[in-house]
């Protein structure tokens, strides 16, 4: 999968991607003080595509959890189910729903998307991505947005959480790099020195088919040097 | 040396040979039109009398009837109660030959009509009967009863159904089927929006035994099915109307607080108050740890198993069943008090925030008799009930046995938003309750409301429900004001055991009457007649409760109804007239209500059909003598 961190005081943004075997889980998001965790499954294509070196990743599964509710959702690409203390209620993509109760509102709209809002100011959107049925080579796959988060706390973390506290970056050098639309830069950030890429991926909020391109700095290895430790310290056992 | 192979006898008994008998079925989204039709010839070498029998549903209301004798069709007509009445009555006092259809039994009612037939002359009933199926547990089941009187050379119900959902599964099943011989008369498969089901045993596969001239087809039919559930509601429009099916899947099921109101007074006595207890102990075995119960023994005084309702816990279940057990019956019938301390306590529990926030409550009464002791004008009940519950959760009713006033108990039910079912005195009574209790066992929804766009929608049948039930379903129909509009947009709002709901539906007119334009097996206006249909039902269950203008209202309302789209329903009879023998004779098919079916059944009604011969110079004011039986039931 790919992530982007917009920046909107510079009104630029980073991405990086997080390659990982199918079926493994990343912790995304996890806010000690909101007890808000969001974790995330990979998938892969159903084989490889035969002009690609890798077997493309996406996410298939989300968890997302609030411990002082008690509360989990799991998101697939085929269903949503929701737990909490007493059972589960269980939807599908096909649903248009809202479910709300104290601290949570939850709204499936048919086929498109999922707007997961935890009391004023979290909000989590997933997109649902869904591809031919028979295709050769891909799947299903799911989008993660945070669209707001500023009731989260300072001590959020996770492969996205972590960049919900303000944080500086510089770019600098631009030169030519390996192809020729796609300049190399110097990145400072988190006191380090990284070689990115300029390059763009695709936000998928409003329109889940062709997406909006969103340029961003790319930085290689698993996002290593941008995120804190290595991508590996972020997976996890289960989803929840 | 001339061989011949031996003939059995087949066909014919006395005289009337029935050729062909054909249950044809077609169910376009729940909605079911049924026609029989068996074809007879006299093959004596006088008149005969031939009869016409079928068993159909009471939620079904015929909608035609005909008799073709030689080729000449005489087609029925539905009128007024009243005046078909005096049709009939007229024809009675002129001692002409009169049919009359009635009805009894659990699920079915009986049409039974006869024609004297010439020598040599064939005749043809044909009955179309229309309802809508209900989910039931999961599964819509069409009933139908099977029981030729003699062999018949072309036998066959054959079954079209059509879900623009898709069907998931469907199955038909005969008690009579229970050799691999007539298994093989029977097929039945589904793909996509389609189903059916065949059933046509040849002669030989009938007979009862290899040599036998009598019929094994003797029982049950049933198919049910069920239809794909991708998304929780389905809409479909067609000419201007629309339907509403809603039936969530995958949610928890809400807590439940019930309280049982027993009768037990000196008429449970044996039998009653055994399968009381069986049931009883069966459902304490389905009760789930997160519900709360009680239990109030009603005879000339109310006592209670505990002071307030308890918790399911597997303690409290284990006492339950002791407490169960040890039920004595003793008495008069206290109804009552039984019903306001079960209905107090659960009020009280709500107020001390005894039972979970999200819980619903339920008051299941059963009682065999009227009430005797304490309070017993049932008006003042039903408004003390009234009163006690105040809208805030539903009553159920259950009737066991006969004697008891039926109307009553489902008055008093409808009027607090429960209904009432009869419970009838057989082996199997505890399985009647036992099912009665997994039907409204397992809410998952409570309060629920389903909206439409306002000023867009005319004509709504019911469309807030205080329970969805898991395995059961909601269907609203109402009429777009505006047939040229583009999309239509509801939404359903309930209470789930976790948190608050939302589902929204959202169609596109045209693709939707586009998708179901599949002619070949949809039969016109289903959507307009499951839309009426189900408005005259609702009307006339409201108009249970309902006094003076209100009352008179809602029966001008079904009453017009039931005679534009042709049905027979306890509001209207229908009237078949055929010249025989250069005199009138009628026939009338009625729609008897609960009470009636009832009566009938007590007073052993058999025929159906009578041919007076009024006193001689009376024929014009002719009143039966007393005594003399009289052969009209009135279905309303």
């Amino acid at each position: 999968p790919h992530f982007i961190i917009q920046v909107p005081e510079q009104d630029n943004a980073i991405c990086f991607n997080i390659d990982e075997e199918p079926g493994t889980v990343l912790r995304l998001i996890q806010d000690p003080a909101t007890g808000l965790t969001v974790n995330g499954q990979i998938i892969g294509d159903k084989k490889s595509s035969p002009d690609s070196a890798t077997r493309k990743t996406y996410f298939g599964k989300l968890g997302i959890a609030s411990a002082h509710m008690d509360l989990r959702i799991e998101v697939t690409t085929e269903k949503i189910s929701l737990w909490n203390e007493v059972g589960r209620s269980t939807f599908s993509w096909l649903d248009t729903v809202t479910v709300t109760q104290d601290g949570l509102s939850m709204t499936i709209n048919r086929k498109k998307n999922m707007v997961v809002s935890f009391g004023e100011g979290v909000t989590f959107v997933v997109i649902l991505h869904q591809v031919w049925k028979n295709h050769p080579i891909h799947q299903d796959f799911l989008g993660f947005y945070v669209v707001d988060s500023h009731r989260m706390s300072a001590w959020t973390h996770g492969l996205l959480g972590q960049f919900f506290h303000p944080f500086d970056f510089k770019v600098s050098d631009v030169h030519p790099g390996s192809e020729p639309t796609k300049p190399d830069a110097t990145m400072v950030v988190k006191n380090r020195q990284l070689t990115v890429t300029r390059g763009s991926q695709r936000d998928y909020r409003m329109d889940a088919r062709a997406g909006t391109k969103v340029a961003c700095w790319f930085v290689h290895n698993n996002g290593e040097g941008l995120i804190d430790g290595v991508h590996t310290d972020y997976i996890v056992p289960n989803l929840f | 040396r001339l061989l011949g192979k031996r003939s059995l006898p087949e066909g014919a008994v006395n005289g009337i040979e029935i050729y062909s008998t054909k249950i044809n079925c077609k169910v376009t989204s729940r909605f079911a039109h049924n026609v029989v039709t068996t074809r007879a010839v006299n093959r004596a070498d006088t008149a005969k009398e031939v009869s016409f029998d079928v068993e159909l549903p009471k939620t079904a209301f015929i909608t035609n009837f005909t008799l073709t004798i030689d080729g000449v069709t005489y087609p029925g007509h539905v009128k007024e109660k009243e005046v078909a009445k005096k049709q009939y009555e007229k024809a009675v006092s002129q001692g002409k030959t009169a049919g009359l259809v009635k009805a009894s039994g659990r699920k079915l009612e009986k049409f039974t009509v006869s024609v004297n037939v010439a020598a040599g002359s064939k005749v043809t009933f044909e009955l179309t009967y229309e309802e809508l199926l209900k989910r039931h547990k999961g599964k819509y089941e069409m009933y139908l009863k099977v029981q030729p009187k003699q062999l018949v050379k072309h036998f066959e119900i054959d079954a079209h159904i059509f879900e623009p959902q898709g069907i998931s599964m469907l199955d038909a099943e005969a008690s009579f089927i229970t050799n691999d011989l007539l298994g093989s008369a029977l097929t039945k498969s589904f793909s996509g929006k389609k189903g059916h089901v065949s059933f046509k045993p040849s002669l030989d596969q009938q007979r009862s035994c290899p040599t036998c001239t009598d019929s094994l087809l003797n029982g049950d039919f049933t198919i049910t099915y069920d239809v794909n559930r991708e998304s929780p509601a389905n809409i479909q429009i067609v000419n201007g109307y629309f339907v509403h099916f809603f039936a969530p899947q995958g949610l928890p099921v809400v807590p439940k607080n019930v309280v049982f109101v027993i009768d037990v007074s000196g008429s449970m006595y044996g039998r009653k108050l055994e399968q009381t207890k069986d049931a009883l102990l069966k459902i304490l075995e389905d009760m789930r740890e997160e519900d709360h119960l009680n239990f109030i023994l009603f005879s000339s005084d109310v006592t209670t198993w505990k002071e307030h309702l308890v918790q399911a816990t597997p303690e409290n279940l284990q006492e339950a069943r002791a407490f169960v057990k040890s039920i004595q019956d003793q008495g008069s019938t206290n109804l009552n008090d039984g019903l306001l301390r079960g209905i107090s306590m659960l009020n009280t529990a709500r107020e001390e925030h005894r039972v979970p926030e999200r819980s619903t409550s339920i008051v299941i009464m059963l009682t065999d008799g009227d009430a005797n002791s304490g309070e017993s004008r049932p008006e003042k009940i039903q408004e003390n009930v009234r009163n006690a519950i105040g809208g805030k959760f539903p009553l159920y009713n259950l009737g066991f046995g006969n004697n008891l006033n039926y109307n009553f108990l489902e008055s008093l039910a409808l009027e607090n938003d429960g209904f009432a079912r009869r419970i009838y005195e057989d082996s199997d009574a505890n399985l009647q309750l036992h099912g009665f209790y997994e039907e409204v066992a397992n809410p998952l929804l409570t309060s629920v409301e389903m909206e439409y766009p306002k000023n867009a929608i005319l004509d709504l049948t019911q469309n807030s429900y205080q329970h969805f039930y898991d395995g059961s379903e909601i269907v609203v129909a109402g009429r777009l004001a505006d047939e040229d509009m583009n999309s239509f947009k509801a939404d359903v709002k309930g209470h789930g055991a976790l948190n608050d709901l939302t589902f929204t539906e959202e169609v596109d007119l045209k693709e939707t009457e586009a998708a179901l334009k599949e002619r070949e097996y949809i039969f016109g206006n289903y959507i307009e007649r499951l839309w009426a249909y189900l408005t005259i039902e609702q009307l006339l269950e409201k108009r249970k409760n309902a006094r003076g203008e209100e009352k008179e209202n809602l029966t001008a309302q079904a009453l017009d109804l039931s005679l534009k789209y042709h049905f027979v329903t306890p509001l209207t009879s229908m009237v078949v007239t055929k010249p025989e023998d250069n005199e009138d004779q009628t026939a009338i098919a009625d729609k008897p209500g609960e009470e009636q079916a009832q009566a009938a059944s007590q007073t052993s009604f058999s025929a159906y059909r009578t041919s007076y011969q009024p006193p001689l110079g009376s024929a014009a004011s002719y009143q039966p003598p007393l005594g003399t039986p009289y052969y009209y039931v009135d279905g309303d």
